[in-house]
């Protein structure tokens, strides 16, 4: 152990700026652990550090960017956060004010975004002109890869709409195997 | 995806996640990353956990709230976090994975898995930020 205060977090390269970030705020006195862990994903937010983070990445099948976010007390074990969180950039304070403005866990999608308006946070579009030209090249390309099985048209070829195919139960779990995606897009 | 835990001076933790997800997924799709217990996890008692990578699989998981019970069992971050990163992999041999465990002392240690997994950290005295590489498991 290097000694407290410290930080510590997944990656480094672009990463070590949210690193830096929050173990530069914990000297100062005012500030909270639940402050730093804020201010550090709060910073690759607003840099996007390798693209897996905040606005303008990770476009789903629509072309739109919805965000993911979750923060910790570590003493009373309460934790707030928020899923597929759409037209809001700041998405680990949103999260952080359901965890303070709420008795709840978890909120998700567009609900997500009716809480962080009326938090004061500001709606505006997740969507860049890069994470556009790469989602209009993904469909020009098949849509390929995606993670749709057991569908029509075949998913391996073709980009959507789908339908369902009936499954036998026998081919339903060998069917849903987890294929490893060798792509950068394959995780979170 | 970014995952941090927070030691204050006073001992206090927190810790947290921010994502945007996996790409081109199905529209509506949340992986690990804002589920408590696998994006991170943190217990002021014990320490803390976070991770990265294929959220569809690790959210089933729960890797981090793993991590943490290990630490409360007695194991060292290290060994903490390849316990949960081998209990995805007996099911998963495929899946990519990192994590990175923290105690409420500092001692760390990261396990990772279909990929080089890195983790940074920076703590009392250091004039800078270093980054661990973890061979993958």
């Amino acid at each position: 152990s290097p000694g407290l205060p410290m930080v510590i977090n997944t990656w480094g390269g672009p990463f070590t700026a949210a690193t830096d970030a929050a173990y530069l705020a914990l000297l100062e006195s005012e500030t909270s652990a639940l402050d730093a862990v804020e201010i550090g994903c709060s910073t690759c937010e607003a840099n996007q550090c390798d693209g897996s983070v905040g606005y303008g990445g990770s476009p789903d099948e629509n072309c739109e960017t919805t965000l993911d976010a979750m923060i910790m007390d570590g003493t009373t074990m309460k934790s707030g956060a928020v899923a597929a969180l759409r037209r809001i950039k700041d998405a680990i304070s949103v999260a952080r004010a359901v965890l303070e403005h709420t008795t709840h866990t978890l909120l998700a999608g567009d609900f997500a975004t009716d809480f962080a308006i009326a938090n004061g946070f500001v709606a505006q579009n997740l969507t860049t002109e890069a994470s556009a030209a790469s989602c209009a090249q993904w469909k020009a390309g098949g849509c390929q890869p995606n993670y749709r099985i057991n569908v029509t048209p075949d998913p391996a070829q073709s980009c959507g709409p789908y339908a369902p195919t009936s499954l036998n139960s026998s081919s339903s779990s060998a069917a849903a195997a987890y294929q490893s995606r060798g792509s950068p897009e394959g995780h979170d | 995806t970014i995952s941090m835990i927070a030691l204050h001076s006073s001992g206090v933790m927190a810790a947290g996640t921010s994502t945007n997800g996996a790409g081109r997924k199905v529209p509506g799709r949340v992986g690990d990353g804002p589920i408590t217990g696998s994006g991170s996890y943190v217990d002021g008692d014990v320490g803390g956990c976070g991770a990265t990578g294929d959220g569809d699989i690790m959210m089933r998981f729960l890797p981090c709230y793993q991590a943490v019970e290990n630490l409360r069992l007695g194991m060292s971050p290290q060994s903490a976090a390849e316990d949960a990163v081998r209990r995805m992999l007996r099911k998963y041999p495929d899946v990519q994975s990192g994590i990175v465990v923290v105690d409420n002392e500092g001692a760390h240690g990261g396990a990772g898995s279909g990929w080089t997994f890195t983790y940074a950290y920076r703590g009392g005295g250091m004039g800078e930020t270093v980054v661990v590489s973890v061979p993958p498991i």
